[in-house]
């Protein structure tokens, strides 16, 4: 008998895998003074760059593309701080209180104090701590990744049935990777999505934070993360 | 649409998507 045929929802991990974009830096100009507006600029030139490489990861996602343009937008619009966050923690794991906001920009509780960012750094060093509990591993964060995105609870979306569809394909991709690879433990596909709440109310936290520091005017923003932040709020 | 220039033009610009 031949061997059983993969199933193709494990297919869908390994095409996540396959999707995960390259590391991007944050290159902080050498020219300008060190302060918290040169710290606050760097980390919104970062995203606006981390966001054009999320709306092109987002359309390797199976099934994604396939909505229509206006759901695409909603789900972006909704999840994009989610999925920040995430990649984040998901580079914080091997670090001991200290945050990878990309390779060459690392953040300790100090840096994170001088720059305002000292709530944002307690929240997400929350999920960093559970994470690091669960042991979770790059097939897990790139599915649950995926799940945010479309798990985003968007108001706008036109065809729901078709997002459901989406959310249920990927949460049976983790479902399925789970009770292969982690047969111990029936209930860490369940864990791995109470996660989700922390990282809603932490992602909400900073877009306000981020709003605020738009409203003060005094750290320059790119076009697309000023328009992702106009659309949260 | 038009206040969102920036991700539509970004998601139109198609890269071998991949359907379930």
């Amino acid at each position: 008998l031949p061997p059983p045929a993969k199933k193709p929802l494990t297919k869908i991990v390994s095409h996540l895998l396959v999707a995960e974009p390259e590391k991007i830096y944050a290159m902080p100009d050498p020219s300008m003074p060190e302060s918290d507006i040169k710290a606050l600029t760097t980390l919104c030139d970062l995203a606006d760059r981390e966001l054009v490489v999320i709306i092109g990861w987002a359309k390797h996602i199976p099934g994604f593309s396939s909505l229509s343009l206006g759901d695409q937008m909603s789900l972006l619009q909704s999840a994009w701080m989610e999925i920040l966050i995430l990649s984040i923690v998901f580079r914080s794991l091997p670090y001991e209180d200290e945050l990878v906001y990309a390779e060459d920009y690392v953040m300790d509780e100090e840096h994170s104090r001088l720059t305002g960012l000292l709530d944002l750094y307690v929240s997400i060093l929350q999920l960093v701590r559970k994470y690091k509990k669960l042991k979770v591993e790059k097939e897990e964060f790139v599915t649950l990744k995926a799940i945010a995105l479309a798990n985003s609870d968007s108001m706008h979306i036109e065809d729901v049935e078709s997002v459901q569809k989406l959310q249920d394909a990927l949460h049976e991709a983790l479902q399925d990777y789970e009770s292969c690879q982690h047969t111990e433990d029936p209930r860490r596909a369940g864990k791995l999505l109470m996660t989700l709440p922390l990282l809603r109310q932490t992602a909400t936290k900073a877009i306000q934070h981020f709003y605020s520091i738009k409203m003060q005017g005094k750290v320059p923003m790119h076009k697309l993360f000023l328009e992702m932040l106009e659309a949260k709020v | 649409k038009e206040k969102h220039k920036i991700l539509h033009r970004l998601l139109q610009n198609s890269s071998s998507p991949v359907d379930l």
